[in-house]
């Protein structure tokens, strides 16, 4: 076997051409995307390494509602979650309810490589991350304009006399 | 949400998911994206699957393992099994999302019920796409 194939989603939410109108940012972004999983392979590296890779990017991108930029929680935080499952081994990772790990996944990742678990949530999982080194922030990383602003729009609009 | 499958040239496939989780969500809430079998799955005899979507129903409907189990039990191609998923077991119930699912032989499947899904694939034989909607 020497062929290789990524595929990646940026989420299914309301997507619509009004809401999208910046559509080629979506575009160039998920093209980035793509380029770093596809060197990867090319490269010989491994599924994974791809897959943390390219999530990764994401998690940068405020353009996506994962890592900076994702939507914020009734009590306006960011709660994130993330999960990592490797076809050869069958082992798995996860973390659940972060706001302090600037990239969810590489805890995920962490979490099968070297807990002997499979989900660590919130404080837990944020301790076992800086423990082992990952790059932490303080939860208002995640936090953009445009991302606390549709928040504060959503808020207002369920309020209901 | 975002997620990402993959297989090497050793061929060993790969699946993960990462998400802030539904907008105004209850604090404390956990959707289907760190629960492995519900938004990820990854098995070398079958597929490696992402989902994004309400989470409450991928995790009642175990929909990433279910993908897996179509292919394995069933023999389903990724297509059939994504969409079945998809059309006859979200649907029904109200549960709105997608799924990218992808085999050991670089077969390959979107499905999805929304509007749009942002996705991407690209293969070593060429194939290179980024769609939004349902073109």
């Amino acid at each position: 076997q020497n062929s290789y194939a990524i595929m990646l989603h940026g989420g299914a939410g309301n997507i619509t051409q009004e809401n999208t109108k910046n559509s080629e940012q979506y575009k160039n972004a998920l093209d980035s995307a793509m380029f770093i999983g596809e060197n990867i392979l090319k490269n010989g590296g491994s599924s994974l390494d791809a897959v943390e890779k390219v999530i990764c990017f994401f998690e940068d991108c405020p353009l996506f509602n994962a890592g900076k930029g994702a939507v914020f929680n009734a009590d306006g935080h960011n709660e994130l979650d993330a999960s990592i499952m490797d076809g050869k081994t069958l082992q798995a990772g996860a973390v659940a309810g972060v706001s302090d790990i600037k990239n969810p996944i590489s805890a995920a990742r962490l979490v099968m490589e070297k807990s002997g678990h499979v989900l660590l949530i919130t404080d837990g999982a944020s301790k076992f991350a800086r423990e082992n080194g990952l790059e932490m922030v303080d939860s208002s990383y995640f936090k953009t304009e445009e991302s606390w602003q549709r928040y504060l729009k959503a808020k207002k609009d369920d309020k209901h006399g | 949400t975002v997620g990402c499958v993959a297989l090497d040239k050793s061929g060993n496939l790969a699946a993960g998911t990462s998400t802030g989780g539904m907008s105004m969500k209850k604090f404390g809430r956990v959707g289907d994206s760190p629960i492995i079998g519900a938004g990820t799955y990854a098995n070398n005899n079958t597929c490696a699957v992402s989902c994004t979507g309400w989470g409450e129903f991928f995790i009642r409907n175990s929909i990433a393992f279910q993908i897996n189990a179509l292919i394995a039990f069933k023999n389903l191609s990724v297509n059939e099994a994504a969409d079945y998923v998809i059309n006859q077991v979200l649907t029904p119930q109200g549960g709105t999302g997608g799924v990218i699912v992808l085999d050991a032989k670089g077969n390959f499947a979107f499905s999805f019920n929304t509007t749009g899904m942002f996705r991407a694939v690209s293969k070593s034989d060429g194939t290179r796409f980024i769609k939004m909607f349902k073109e």
